[in-house]
């Protein structure tokens, strides 16, 4: 499967917000 | 060990384990987890997804963690 770039954008943003989640629910 | 239950942690491994650009399906979740219902497994993505440990991908229904690349 082959993702169009707007997906691999959307994805990529996805990724982004989760990593910084993340990085916020470990400091607390 | 990670603060996660067993039923969480074993859908965690499942979609660590997927290397698709678009991530692994709720369908594809169920199919591999017979004994939880889609109902739990919506509710341990919803946590995962919450705790930072997984994001949506294509749409709602397709996650990747992000801690496998």
């Amino acid at each position: 499967v082959s993702l169009t770039p707007e997906q691999q954008r959307r994805i990529e943003e996805n990724r982004q917000r989760a990593l910084a989640r993340r990085a916020e629910k470990l400091a607390h | 060990v990670n603060g996660l239950s067993a039923n969480q942690n074993q859908v965690l491994s499942l979609i660590k384990s997927c290397h698709d650009p678009q991530g692994i399906s709720t369908q594809d979740l169920k199919q591999k987890l017979n004994s939880m219902s889609v109902a739990v497994i919506r509710q341990i993505v919803d946590f995962l997804s919450n705790e930072g440990h997984i994001f949506s991908t294509i749409d709602e229904d397709h996650f990747r963690s992000t801690d496998n690349e």
